[in-house]
């Protein structure tokens, strides 16, 4: 059983902190800053790594694909060509394996979902958000989130939310919802909609536990003003996304990528 | 007596709120979000606001110019154009009036401190960052400070203010550090440099009052897990920023001016 899971964002938003948080892994070690005066490769990067884990007693092969410099340099046009790139090349590398005479091992690398890190400004999405989703999200399973959520208020989480949530149905985005079935039963029903009323997830990682000031030791971030804890749902999202990432949706995730590669196969027959 | 004072940062950085906890005013109204689907225009703005304030019982023109949409583009090169102009249009009307034969009335603009917003990301500076840094500190007052710093722990504040200096230092470029003088008492010499030893500052903005939970009535930003006290020097360094600004080295702040304006002048003359 393989998941791949695709990261973006600008540098410092959290996104391999947040990998490590949701996987309970430390896939990413700690970050080796760029040299003084380094200057950034131009070009966006595309960077895999996998790891064995295991999940509700299930062997998975997890591939994360990093994008480092998305966002990062002064001129960042065209900064999503180097994933859109990706994307589809998996997809071509899919459509090569099912045309073959010998099907029998089927590698699939598709991006079964793309977690976009949205910077907590607190006012609107941004240029790069926008136009970064707008060519993603027919290709690719897109899960915004507002990363480093604590730096929001509770008011200001909320509204900012509403904005991402208005900005996105005015550029007619598409994110990841999972589809709802007929066949399941008042809880499954019920969970799946407090999942979704959070969407995009306000969240907070942090592999560090930290002992809170009534003694609970936590995973969690710690300030002079107190305990942000990544598992509370009064403080983030983060259960929300792991829920949504891991024990809820992993399935509808795999089959949506099956059905937007069968849409972008179809384009390509026609084109 | 008048005091001009640049804001330079990414939207949704806190500079609105930094100005009106700084100067104890609401010189900023609060924002109205741009319209749903409107294209920001392409070029920073210059914009300036003036507010008569009182500090320690002297009363005071203050101006602030504030640069909309800077670093907010997709491509940001040259974003700094209109900003190195807007300071040097300035140094040439002082110039003008300067070479004029009635002095009487010389109406002094000058930027006398440009305020920049580094984004707390926790690893070091970004190319804007720098290429801005580097264009501007022969031509103003530069005091960059690290935004919204209550998204950082202490350790990471203190690692990130390192690799800053680090940056700048390699860079070769010159931030605002109060001249020491011969004549000052023990007492001053402290305070100056503990003041410095905090550069660059860490700071949290808010004009809301909050109350703590120990019943204090205090500047601040109220989270689930706790309060961010702006004037709480175990929280930030807002502080020691308005201590540099307005109570201790305003003087220098615009004897300084002089001096870039002296250098700007000599240039043009060499031309
Ligand atoms: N405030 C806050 N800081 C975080 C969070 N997650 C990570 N960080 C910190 O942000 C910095 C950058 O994190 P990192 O995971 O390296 O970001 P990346 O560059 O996007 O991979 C580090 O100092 C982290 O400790 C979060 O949820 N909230
Ligand atoms: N975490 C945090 N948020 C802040 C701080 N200052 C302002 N904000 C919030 O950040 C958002 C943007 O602030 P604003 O002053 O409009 O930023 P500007 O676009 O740079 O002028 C608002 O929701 C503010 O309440 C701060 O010091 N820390």
């Amino acid at each position: 059983f393989s998941f791949t899971c695709m990261v973006v964002g600008e540098s410092g938003l959290g996104k391999s902190t947040l990998v490590n948080t949701l996987f309970e892994t430390s896939l990413y070690q700690p970050k080796t800053l760029p040299e003084l005066g380094s200057e950034l490769s131009s070009t966006v990067g595309i960077e895999n790594i996998s790891a064995d884990i295991e999940e509700n007693g299930v062997r998975l092969k997890l591939t994360v694909v990093d994008t480092p410099g998305f966002g990062d340099f002064i001129n960042n046009d065209s900064s999503w060509d180097p994933i859109v790139t990706s994307i589809e090349s998996r997809f071509d590398q899919y459509l090569e394996q099912e045309n073959r005479v010998n099907r029998a091992k089927l590698n699939d690398n598709r991006v079964n979902a793309c977690i976009y890190f949205i910077q907590p400004t607190g006012h609107s999405l941004r240029q790069v958000d926008i136009e970064f989703m707008r060519r993603l999200h027919t290709k690719v399973n897109l899960i915004p989130v507002i990363a480093k959520s604590d730096t929001l208020s509770e008011e200001e989480v909320d509204s900012f939310k509403r904005r991402i949530l208005a900005d996105i149905e005015y550029h007619k985005i598409e994110i990841f919802k999972a589809p709802a079935y007929e066949m399941e039963d008042d809880e499954t029903i019920q969970e799946n909609s407090e999942i979704e009323s959070k969407i995009p997830f306000a969240i907070v990682g942090s592999t560090q536990t930290i002992q809170t000031g009534d003694g609970r030791s936590v995973r969690g971030r710690s300030y002079p003003w107190g305990v942000v804890e990544v598992d509370n749902e009064e403080h983030c999202d983060f259960t929300k996304l792991r829920q949504m990432m891991i024990r809820t949706h992993m399935e509808e995730l795999k089959e949506n990528t099956g059905i937007l590669y069968e849409n972008y196969r179809s384009e390509k027959m026609l084109a």
